[in-house]
């Protein structure tokens, strides 16, 4: 069986909210190493992989492996109904109808059980190669955000451009063009608001914006975000989860003039 | 702007 507690609901809440607009019915694969999901959009140009090592939770206990294939919408709203800072414990059997999710106050005596029908999803499984990226960014997610949002505002596709000079993302459409350059940064006070360029080789990609608006809705959940890019590969945009835990996102890039 | 390449053909099932 299943049992699994978090110290606050609010990082599943956040993780949720985070992919349920991208992917919508996903297989939770639970095993002793801690519980993951895998998942492409409906358009198979994103991936959604998602990692809650066990250490994430306490305590954590899982037999064998059970997949816990959930509709992200009911996940939503059965756990709108949980407070950010009840504790959540999350229950299955080893061959479960349902799961079951407890929502406990920490400063009140309340205790509520939810059950969600678990649904059998065939869902494809792709292998990701380990990659040694051509230049790793790390940077704040809320600077992240703001460049896609802005950028959004003028066009489709933005280009990340990675030289040794910095990091510039550009974009252009029918009513002018734009661009924003960062180079890397040390705030000794502030280190959230660091830049960070690790570059191998020269990169340019050229990326949709909808899907990189759509991965900046995790920005919740770590202050600073990584891009790993490399020519001609899946952008990597990854958001850093305490114990090794993370929410990562894979977008294919655009191709050709 | 480029044509939106499918994530299946850098990641294979597996």
């Amino acid at each position: 069986m299943l049992e699994a507690r978090l110290e606050q609901a609010n990082l599943l809440k956040k993780v949720v909210d985070a992919i349920k607009d991208l992917v919508q019915d996903c297989n939770f694969d639970c095993n002793d190493s801690g519980i993951a999901l895998q998942a492409m959009d409906n358009s198979h140009v994103a991936l959604v992989s998602m990692m809650l090592k066990s250490e994430s939770f306490s305590p954590f206990r899982c037999d064998r492996n059970i997949a816990l294939g959930i509709n992200l919408t009911s996940l939503t709203k059965v756990l709108r109904c949980a407070a950010n800072e009840d504790i959540l414990t999350l229950k299955a059997e080893d061959a479960p109808d349902v799961v079951n999710l407890v929502f406990e106050s920490a400063e009140s005596d309340r205790l509520s059980e939810y059950d969600i029908k678990l649904m059998d999803i065939d869902q494809e499984h792709l292998g990701i190669p380990e990659t040694e990226y051509a230049a790793t960014i790390s940077m704040p997610s809320a600077e992240f955000q703001k460049i896609c949002r802005d950028l959004m505002a003028l066009s489709e596709s933005v280009s990340i451009e990675c030289t040794k000079e910095g990091v510039k993302f550009a974009c252009s459409g029918d009513i002018g063009s734009g661009s924003v350059t960062l180079r890397s940064h040390t705030n000794v006070e502030k280190p959230q608001l660091n830049v960070e360029i690790d570059l191998s080789e020269p990169v340019a990609l050229t990326f949709s914006l909808k899907y990189l608006v759509n991965f900046c809705k995790a920005s919740g959940l770590s202050e600073q975000v990584r891009l790993c890019l490399s020519n001609e590969v899946p952008l990597l945009v990854e958001y850093a989860l305490s114990n090794n835990s993370y929410l990562r996102f894979y977008l294919a890039p655009k191709i050709g003039d | 702007e480029g044509t939106q390449s499918n994530i299946t053909s850098f990641f294979h099932g597996g």
